[in-house]
């Protein structure tokens, strides 16, 4: 009876020059925790499935990872969620979509494996099935962290600045009356 | 994004994934993370499998239940069937990112090709590792 378990916080354009010693060790305790957290369940005889549900809802909660409380910003300053859960028995599977004010996406995605005849819900229809199943909500603004919107800032700042810059190239490449003919 | 895998005592595999998806998305834009097979599959013949990374590339790719039907149809192992798909398939696509994977005897495997993927893992022998960079 074999057991493991394996977690992952994101990837991307993570380089050692770019983090703090702080945050390093940040990172590295909370996917420790995740692990151990996830580990202990399984070495008590519990499930696959709870081992992952509670592994993946320790960053959930952490505003290090881009899930849950640490979810960054939509272009319309708002945070919208999705999980999924999978069963390697059965092949069931439960995910969600868009959510907004739940706390925990993947226990939602695990109640719709569980308790619907579903696979995925999305949007205000999955917040209903959420009341309904007595899943917490919370007040969107929980998801708010400043570091998550200083990078929507710096998004569309950027963003702001490439199209300026491309209507300075649209005026500069488009002819004008005089010179059209030089374009055909 | 984040994902686990995991392998009870009972030779179960789950997956797992939830995201807050993408900086300043619009349009109701929705990537792999809630879509099964491609941002997380399991199947007990096979593997269990959560990916992190660029999701329409994910989800054009399948990624996630390509590396489980490359073990179950083409025979291939664990670490095989994840470096082709990550390493090969989805750079072909033009996609980043990367999966954790783990197989029903405990085998893991974690290719990315970004620059670094916070992943860890305890294996069957109770050793924990966890990394951040390549």
């Amino acid at each position: 009876s074999k057991i493991a378990i394996v977690v992952h916080g994101g990837a991307g354009t993570i380089r050692k020059a770019n983090m703090t010693e702080e945050m390093e060790k940040a990172y590295r305790a909370k996917l420790q925790e995740a692990l151990q957290t996830g580990y202990e369940v399984l070495k008590n005889g519990g499930s696959s499935l709870d081992a992952v549900e509670k592994a993946i809802m320790v960053m959930e909660d952490s505003p290090l990872f881009n899930a849950g409380k640490g979810a960054v910003f939509t272009s319309a300053g708002t945070n919208e969620l999705d999980a999924s859960i999978m069963d390697g028995k059965t092949l069931n599977a439960g995910a969600v979509a868009a959510v907004k004010r739940v706390k925990n996406p993947i226990k939602l995605a695990r109640l719709v494996m569980e308790k619907s005849p579903h696979v995925l819900l999305s949007g205000e229809g999955a917040e209903t099935f959420a009341k309904e199943q007595g899943i917490e909500l919370v007040d969107p603004k929980y998801f708010y962290t400043k570091r998550r919107w200083e990078s929507l800032q710096r998004v569309k700042k950027r963003e702001k600045e490439s199209h300026k810059q491309s209507d300075v190239l649209e005026k500069n490449t488009i002819p004008s009356p005089d010179d059209a003919h030089k374009f055909g | 994004t984040v994902g686990v895998v995991a392998l009870d005592k009972e030779g179960n595999l789950a997956a797992g994934t939830s995201t807050g998806g993408l900086t300043n998305k619009r349009f109701g834009r929705i990537g792999d993370s809630p879509i099964i097979g491609a941002g997380n599959y399991a199947n007990n013949k096979t593997c269990a499998v959560s990916g992190t990374g660029h999701g329409e590339y994910f989800i054009r790719g399948v990624v996630a239940y390509d590396i489980s039907a490359l073990m179950e149809y083409k025979g291939m192992s664990l670490k095989e069937a994840a470096e082709h798909v990550v390493m090969k398939k989805l750079i072909d696509l033009g996609g980043s990112g990367g999966v954790i994977a783990l197989d029903h005897d405990g085998n893991i495997a974690m290719p990315f090709n970004t620059e670094g993927m916070y992943r860890g893992y305890i294996d069957t022998n109770g050793k924990m590792v966890v990394k951040i960079y390549k």
